[in-house]
């Protein structure tokens, strides 16, 4: 405002409270766009079952329970105030699958591929029931391969599958690694010792959804200090 | 800070509410069903100035009045907000994945001059 002006937030002409209402709702709705980093709202074309969304967020807090419980002092480190974290649940998308192996997709957004820094991430998988014994389980990260259709294995984990539940596996390196080089497209794929060994994953849908939790926090620019 | 009532002058938090549902974007924002946004909005005379609110102490005001008084080409302060808390969401993405955050500084909750 010139020199001598009100202030323009306590002098501006007032609206009619009809337009200050629309006014203000655009606001808003332009205001937490913004701050999500969307270019224009979702548009949710496969929202995700209510009891599958309702597990994740269980198995999350049980998750962060136990972390909390394994600190020294009981408590799970703090971030800086004022850092935007996120926490992500990603459902996964079937992909190919044969009698012994079955793949799964995973997407994640643009602003969390680019523009974050994954701090832990989980992959979980619910196994039905295998009958008497265990059963050996090949869980193989893959990686997009520009060059290549199969795409690069980015870590691989042999699992004695003992009964029904769920298995959580870490897989957060794998995401830092898929995050920093823009990728957005994680695959799993579950490969069994013997044929017939697909059905150890229980059927999609339902409560018993694989996917990947995983928290982020927006990248802070590096300050430069000056002595 | 003062909540605004009836018709107040002053420099006071306007509570506004946005309803995901009336907006449409029920569909996407799982949770919360709205936004508290509120804002801030009234007069702030001079002697305010640097107040948070009307409870500050009656020494600073008087001071400020004297400043007021003197000054050559005084600028009115301004209403703004004091103290403000983050908005915690759960949404689905572009991707139909479901991501929770807390945005911050996007609720209002107090109000005073500058």
């Amino acid at each position: 405002a010139p020199s001598g002006a009100r202030c323009p937030a306590c002098g501006g002409a007032a609206l009619a409270p009809s337009v200050q209402r629309d006014v203000l709702v655009e606001l808003a709705k332009r205001s937490i766009l913004a701050k999500l980093r969307l270019p224009d709202r979702p548009n949710v074309t496969q929202p995700t079952s209510r009891g599958a969304l309702l597990t994740a967020l269980r198995r999350m807090r049980a998750q962060r329970t136990d972390a909390a419980a394994s600190t020294p002092h009981g408590t799970v480190p703090r971030l800086r105030p004022g850092v935007q974290e996120y926490e992500v649940l990603s459902f996964a998308e079937s992909g190919s699958s044969t009698p012994r192996s079955v793949r799964l997709h995973f997407r994640f957004a643009p602003e969390l591929a680019g523009g974050t820094e994954i701090l832990e991430a989980a992959l979980y998988l619910f196994w039905a029931a295998p009958g008497r014994g265990t059963r050996p389980v090949t869980v193989r990260l893959l990686q997009p391969d520009p060059a290549g259709l199969n795409g690069t294995v980015a870590g691989e984990t042999r699992l004695e599958v003992r009964g029904a539940g769920w298995t959580a596996l870490d897989v957060g390196r794998a995401l830092q690694n898929l995050s920093g080089r823009g990728g957005r497209r994680l695959t799993v794929e579950l490969e069994a010792a013997e044929d017939g060994g697909c059905p150890l994953l229980a059927a999609h849908g339902g409560s018993h959804w694989p996917f990947v939790a995983a928290r982020a926090r927006a990248r802070v620019p590096r300050r430069v200090r000056r002595r | 800070g003062v909540d605004c009532v009836g018709d107040s002058r002053t420099c006071c938090r306007k509570e506004f509410f946005v309803d995901f549902k009336e907006i449409g974007w029920e569909d996407w924002i799982i949770q919360p069903e709205g936004y508290h946004m509120n804002y801030c909005a009234g007069l702030c005379p001079l002697h305010m100035a640097g107040i948070p609110g009307l409870a500050a102490s009656f020494h600073t005001a008087v001071l400020n009045l004297i400043k007021a008084n003197n000054a050559d080409a005084a600028v009115d302060s301004c209403c703004v907000p004091t103290h403000r808390r983050p908005l915690s969401l759960l949404y689905y993405d572009r991707d139909s994945n479901i991501v929770k955050t807390d945005i911050p500084d996007m609720i209002v909750d107090a109000c005073g001059c500058t």
